[in-house]
């Protein structure tokens, strides 16, 4: 494509044409979106985080990840769908014009580019990252139990050869290691929202421990009315909760650390399907998956921007 | 590259606490070299899981023999990955 109106967002991509994706987004729309470097993968893959800003100096923001388990492609292709859909919805849509006009919004497309290639070239089904583990030789550690929140606890694996193995140390893996410098250094970030597939949830902190947040009246309720309007459009039906409760115990997971480091509005989103498909989900669904789960982004975003703390 | 010609992806939803420490169990056991796409969370909740076409006979006869219900949600994982790639070929075919 020669622009990102000609782009395909019905299809999956490969991690050269999101890349390219991402630079004409920018080259198109530069006074509103540009391109952040935040690290290097393993293999020396950049991490670019596209930021939505109208201006300002060091604006309250919200943070928006896709694709850290690289076999969850539809979460990739809808990253890149959110992306084409702020830029053309600002100006037009009073909510969002109102959200950007005073926030920025941060939106990492690829963040596990080492995996996502892996998963277009060699394995399908490759969900971790490509780093290799000492000792062993099996390759690559589960990033979302990589954070430093209940870091090796019960729901995360010590064995390399395992899907959620957590790695060495907390933070060992530079695409987590990046999120973790970027989010410290920025210091205003107020919403983080992290999206898998599949299964259809909408979660909050916290998935190492039972312990409640404290917040978690505020973020059950903001999280019932983002299904409901999830649901409004296809009448897809998702469950929502604390990810203790609604999957299962998982420690060194991504939003447990980002409500500690005190992100209150902090969730991560589940994507289409039940289970017909699970991560081999068709093209065809791509572009429902987006335009259901932006309803539910919109809600998250919303409540942010309209409920500073 | 690696492929999935045979490989089976099971739904078992776990009936009561016995089935669920028994599929807990199989999260930690390398034998069957099980890829668990949904893992094991609680009664009634479905636990997706991928079985290398090498395991199949065996974890069946494995799960039979504990009474432990199952549904097949993918038959063959290589011909939907075929067809996924198919669809993405002919779309950059037509988009040439």
């Amino acid at each position: 494509p020669r622009n990102t109106d000609s782009y395909d967002y019905y299809n999956y991509h490969t991690i050269s044409e999101i890349y390219r994706f991402q630079d004409m987004l920018v080259a198109e729309n530069p006074n509103l979106v540009s391109k952040v470097v935040i690290g290097q993968s393993y293999e020396g893959r950049p991490l670019n985080v596209l930021k939505f800003s109208t201006g300002g100096t060091n604006r309250r923001a919200i943070w928006i990840d896709t694709g850290i388990h690289s076999r969850e492609w539809v979460t990739q292709a809808s990253g890149t769908w959110f992306a084409k859909k702020i830029v053309t919805d600002y100006g037009r849509d009073a909510a969002l014009t109102a959200i950007l006009d005073n926030m920025d919004i941060f939106l990492e497309i690829v963040t596990n580019p080492d995996g996502f290639y892996y998963s277009h070239t060699r394995n399908r089904m490759w969900r971790k990252t490509r780093k290799p583990n000492r000792g062993s030789s099996c390759i690559g550690v589960d990033p979302n139990r990589n954070w430093d929140a209940g870091f090796g606890g019960p729901g995360a694996s010590s064995s390399p050869c395992s899907e959620t193995y957590h790695g060495p140390s907390a933070h060992s893996e530079s695409e987590v290691k990046s999120i973790v410098d970027f989010v410290k250094s920025h210091g205003n970030i107020k919403a983080f929202i992290s999206i898998h597939a599949y299964s259809q949830m909408l979660m909050y902190p916290y998935g190492y421990t039972r312990t409640a947040v404290k917040d978690q009246a505020e973020l059950h309720a903001v999280a019932q009315r983002a299904v409901s309007n999830l649901a409004s459009l296809y009448g897809t039906r998702y469950r929502y909760g604390s990810i203790i409760n609604v999957i299962y115990q998982a420690s060194g997971g991504t939003i447990d650390w980002t409500y500690n480091q005190g992100i209150k509005y902090s969730y991560t989103f589940e994507l289409r399907d039940t289970g017909r498909y699970g991560f081999v989900l068709p093209a065809s669904q791509i572009v429902p998956t987006a335009r259901e789960t932006w309803l539910a982004l919109m809600t998250l975003m919303d409540h942010t921007f309209k409920n500073p703390y | 590259k690696e492929t999935f010609e045979g490989h089976q992806v099971f739904r078992i939803v776990p009936k009561d606490d016995v089935q669920l420490s028994l599929l807990k169990d199989l999260e930690d056991m390398f034998e069957f070299q099980l890829d668990f796409w949904k893992d094991v969370t609680g009664v009634g909740t479905p636990v997706d899981v991928r079985v290398p076409l090498d395991s199949l006979e065996s974890f069946k006869s494995h799960l039979e023999t504990r009474d432990v219900d199952y549904s097949i949600m993918i038959e063959d994982l290589q011909a939907v990955l075929d067809q996924e790639q198919e669809e993405m070929d002919s779309a950059a075919r037509f988009a040439q």
